[in-house]
């Protein structure tokens, strides 16, 4: 996509628009709050004060024509639930919301946001998952009981080779990757010998996960 | 690590717990509303009532035993460095507190948080990771321009071997495992035949896991 539309610049939604507009997304930025407009203007393409439930103001601002939306102005659900109605009412095609409880998100997903985001509770999530691997900043969930974590290599994996190392047989998991610096090493060879600062992207269950994390964290 | 010591039981706290419990670890719980006690009693392992900022109910309850500390309250940031002050002096080893803002989490940081947890931040930041790969549910971020994305295969890769494909060299993204159901298949053959429902986990560049997305999503 290309154009992105942001309502509500709290926390979620400064971060989505400044986040988008770094990765070379046109972003359009609309909050009530005028310092909040001048604080985006600096970062995004367009930020403009007003109402994100007004129709008109979204039409003018040529809402229509973005490929996403992102209603990120949650405390307050009605105003939050007509902003999600309106961008698919106007034609934007993916809508996302972010919901405050689940009744909130069950609520915009019957309305028509695509996709609801729960931040806390995500968040609350990626922690427990990442606690047993205590390193771990990043967690992609597989299964309940299964995923793929990046964590630092422990101190005395430096220096041997994957094939002593044996990780796949001697701790169920599988290594996917290794990031070096700025160099990714993507399914590595048998004969790559970790390097002190290597991260490990591994895959495998959580149990298995937790293990190697206790035992080499 | 095993026992977890959660003060506050907001949706990020309570998410942390309940999560933390499922995957077997000892939580206690604190939380100054006898409601939310309530609510996580029947989740965790010890749900109590009381003030997070009290030395002697952490002791009595065992915190400084714990593992690791999660400071999830986060609106009261005097109560929310206190807590984790005390976490610290007692000798909980790793603590990881909520924060709302960076004056917060620069805070929390300098009085002994090990990890400070910014949820609305972090969502914005992945949604707009993943926005550019849009049914990507997780990402994790590799450089400030590559990482990992789960997606779904696109319906006209079912069918084909991941040798006819060639995705290395047609979209310069590695394939590391395909998710086919409940099962994983890490690190696939290239006589791999892709499969109607099959997930797929690619590493790359962003601006190529746009591409690859916006022309096959
Ligand atoms: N009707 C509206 N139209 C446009 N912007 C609005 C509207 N109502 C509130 N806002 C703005 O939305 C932003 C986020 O509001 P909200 O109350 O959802 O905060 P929040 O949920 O605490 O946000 P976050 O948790 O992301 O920091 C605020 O900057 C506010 O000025
Ligand atoms: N001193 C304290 N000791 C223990 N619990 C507390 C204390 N102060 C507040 N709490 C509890 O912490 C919980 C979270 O409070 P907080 O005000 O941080 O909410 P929040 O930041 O909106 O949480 P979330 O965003 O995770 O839903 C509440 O359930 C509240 O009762």
């Amino acid at each position: 996509p290309e154009r992105v539309a942001v309502i509500g610049l709290g926390r979620f939604g400064t971060s989505t628009a400044n986040e988008l507009s770094g990765l070379g997304y046109e972003v359009t930025a609309i909050d009530i709050d005028e310092r909040k407009v001048a604080a985006a203007a600096e970062r995004v393409a367009l930020a403009a004060q007003g109402d994100g439930t007004d129709e008109d103001l979204l039409r003018s601002l040529h809402v229509d024509r973005s490929d996403v939306g992102v209603v990120a102005q949650g405390t307050n659900l009605e105003a939050s639930v007509l902003s999600t109605l309106l961008m698919k009412r106007i034609g934007v095609p993916w809508v996302v919301a972010k919901a405050k409880t689940d009744l909130h998100g069950e609520l915009l997903a019957r309305i028509g946001a695509d996709r609801v985001i729960y931040p806390e509770r995500d968040a609350g999530n990626r922690l427990a998952h990442s606690l047993s691997v205590r390193h771990i900043s990043d967690y992609i969930t597989l299964s309940p009981t299964s995923g793929i974590a990046k964590l630092h290599a422990p101190a005395h994996f430096v220096g041997q080779t994957l094939e002593d190392l044996d990780i796949e047989n001697h701790y169920q998991l599988n290594l996917l990757l290794i990031k070096r610096g700025q160099k990714i090493i993507a399914v590595p060879s048998y004969r790559e010998r970790i390097e002190e600062g290597d991260e490990l992207v591994l895959v495998g269950p959580d149990r298995e996960m937790a293990v190697f994390t206790e035992s080499h964290g």
